[in-house]
């Protein structure tokens, strides 16, 4: 089945911030979205893999205007998280490679990271959707990630990135 | 700003692998998913949060019947993926909510986590797109995560479920 990558969606000036080392129990991510939600802090991905010897990292991007003050305010709850460091990387792209219907997500996206590999451009984070696959990069090689996917994926190099 | 949650969506008889302890260098996720594609094994969600100290974890979900092929298909590759560990769990379920034009996901987030967390539903992981955020949890509380999301964003817990 030939599952049809239609698009390739981007986004620049984004920052990712990491919370170590969270106990894996009920509320814990709760309490963490509630601090970003009540200062109103505009969150996009949220990333969470599963946890090993009961304790796991929680990954999410912000705006990159907003990096600073979501490191401090996630600094100054250290100790009622819990948690072991807050790290982040405000110099982040998120690259998005979306078809409709597909089925499996393992062809296409052996394809898109392949794609990148081939330059080196090294995945920080992976999600997906149904119709989606999105990876964190270094900010620097946004553009060429979009030219090596439009290629990977025959699509044209059109300007009609949807941001 | 209040974002509208439209809709709960779930499937439930999936399986989760995670291949533990990755080298984060360019080419390692592509080589993974190339063994599931190259197999067509069937896919769905795909989660990697950002390494430390040069290691990450990659999981990723299949139907609850390919569970079996795909731990061995991955063991027999471990010496080449030189993992430290192939683990999974076939038991789980994915429920998402999904609410077009979230310009923050942390409100959303939040509410639906808090909800499963009243239940003490534990989050097994987390991704998002532009108009959901997922969890896998267990299989054997989709029922109840599923009426505790529509009483958490109010809606009718009708039958019209997106599977
Ligand atoms: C780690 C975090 O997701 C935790 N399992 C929770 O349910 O909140
Ligand atoms: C860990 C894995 O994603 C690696 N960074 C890669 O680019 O393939």
């Amino acid at each position: 089945e030939n599952p049809v990558v239609s698009a390739i969606s981007f986004s620049r000036h984004e920052a990712r911030i990491t919370v170590r080392k969270i106990h894996d129990k009920p509320g814990i991510a709760a309490k963490i979205l509630q601090i970003l939600a009540k200062k109103a802090i505009e969150v996009d991905m949220i990333v969470q893999s599963v946890s090993q010897q009961d304790f796991t990292d929680l990954t999410f991007t912000v705006p990159e205007n907003s990096y600073n003050q979501t490191i401090t305010l996630l600094n100054t709850m250290q100790t009622q998280l819990k948690t072991a460091a807050i790290e982040g990387d405000h110099k982040i792209a998120k690259i998005s490679i979306i078809g409709i219907g597909m089925r499996s997500h393992a062809g296409v996206a052996a394809t898109m990271f392949e794609a990148l590999a081939l330059k080196n451009i090294n995945i920080q984070a992976i999600t997906t959707s149904e119709i989606k696959v999105s990876v964190l990069i270094e900010d620097k090689y946004l553009e060429l990630a979009i030219r090596l996917l439009h290629a990977a994926f025959k699509l044209e190099n059109s300007q009609n990135n949807i941001q």
